[in-house]
């Protein structure tokens, strides 16, 4: 698995943050070190691992964004409660940034000095991204080695990934040619129904080897985790939600030996 | 009801585009005449009713936001078909409106006159939002009389309701003052599930009698309905969602009455 990872897709409640929240919890599981980066103003990521209202000392992602200097990596990392997980955090005023950013000449790549920096003490970067196309996802794609695409088997979430694919190609093209797909990961799956087998067949025709094996199956224990501030692997360690997110870091490390 | 609806939530996935469809199609079987007004770059509203990759003759919302003169109806109208239903249809140019609109000076506004044209001709005007408190949702918000609030009955999605309910009286104090919540509506709600009770025991509490008693269950032909280009009233007449989504209708009529 390359360090940094964004995990996008501008379609809303496909299970983007929970994503970043368990993978990054497996991987501690597995003995990495993480950083987790919060680039939505929803921070449901920040509450997702009970941080909720926490700045570092030198404040959030939004100042960490519009600093005039590269930002020291301490001043922008608080530690959550899960051993090896640290933590970017943000909160609402990030909505703001996409307003602050829009007239600096490198818009695109401000996040990139920090993750470059992240990567020398952490095994992983990962980074949480708005429903959206926008500059912050755009942050992220700019910043990450790979992009991991969480997706529900359902239609509209297939309606999206022309636009996204089309996204990625051209960041790869104009602003970080080493952006490759590192994965797409079928969420809330319920392969018992047509329409969710209907759905992974054409997602497994449109980017082919690129599915993961592991698919995350719909768990009521994974949406209750956030309520309590934490990783389904803390709240449920036994649960449906739990096993297939190691399963994903299990399948993610393997890869990345391989690539 | 009022005329003219916003369908809004920042938290993505929680069945906006989907109670926008189902609604007017409810409506429309009631016998009234809706136009819906699609502002979201992934203009899941326009296939939804399977319009995806039309335009108007004056092209899409998008022309219809950066045009210098007020926009005739007819030329932003195309029909569905589903009769006495219309759409003003989006496509993924619509990303580019709020870089667009950011320098204008009346950026909040620009839907406003199109909407008031609209409510001359049809019965209710119900406009679907994207996953952000952006300037295109900020243009639904003062373009219409009421906000609809679709939410799923989950921990993540109630984080997001201080910071839309915000929004909302920021908007009534600065740009639209006839702006209120016409009503919350829990989607995909499983009530068997502690999960569900508590959330919605939440929601409740936090917004009173303003949460439809309607409640719309989690119903799989919701989800396929999409990917005919069909409301689910139309596609399965008899599916529990449809059933749902016809007393809602119901439900919102009779409260305009007693408006
Ligand atoms: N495997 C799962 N089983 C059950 N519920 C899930 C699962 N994955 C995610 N959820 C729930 O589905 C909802 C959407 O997930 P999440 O918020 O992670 O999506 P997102 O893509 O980050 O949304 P947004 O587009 O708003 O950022 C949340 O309430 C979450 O708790
Ligand atoms: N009652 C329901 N039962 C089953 N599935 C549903 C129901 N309502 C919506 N869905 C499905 O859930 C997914 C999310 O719904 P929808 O796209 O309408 O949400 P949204 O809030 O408009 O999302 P976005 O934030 O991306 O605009 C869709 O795949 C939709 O088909
Ligand atoms: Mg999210
Ligand atoms: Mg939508």
């Amino acid at each position: 698995m390359q360090p940094a990872v964004a995990i996008a897709n501008q379609k809303g409640g496909v299970g983007k943050t929970t994503t970043a929240i368990n993978l990054a919890a497996s991987l501690c599981h597995l003995r990495r070190r993480v950083l987790l980066v919060d680039l939505d103003p929803q921070a449901n990521l920040t509450s997702g691992v009970g941080r909720a209202g926490c700045e570092a000392p030198g404040g959030t992602v939004f100042e960490l964004l519009t600093a005039d200097e590269p930002p020291p990596l301490d001043e922008f990392i608080i530690p959550t409660g899960i051993p090896d997980l640290s933590l970017a955090p943000a909160d609402r005023h990030l909505t703001g940034a996409e307003l602050e950013l829009v007239d600096l000449p490198d818009r695109e790549s401000r996040l990139s000095p920090f993750v470059r920096a992240a990567r020398r003490r952490f095994d992983h970067v990962i980074i949480d991204t708005p429903p959206s196309l926008g500059l912050l996802t755009l942050n992220a794609l700019v910043a990450a080695d790979e992009v991991l695409i969480p997706l529900t088997c359902e239609y509209l979430a297939l309606e999206g990934l022309t636009e996204l694919n089309n996204t990625v190609q051209r960041v790869r093209a104009h602003l970080n040619p080493e952006l490759k797909i590192g994965g797409v990961l079928l969420t809330m799956a319920d392969l018992r129904s047509n329409l969710g087998r209907q759905v992974a067949g054409e997602v497994r025709a449109f980017f082919d080897d690129k599915v993961f094996d592991t698919v995350i199956p719909r768990n009521v224990r994974v949406a209750e985790a956030p309520s309590h501030g934490l990783p389904v692997l803390a709240y449920d360690r036994g649960s449906r939600g739990a096993t297939a997110y190691v399963a994903l870091a299990r399948e993610i490390l393997a890869a990345g030996v391989a690539a």
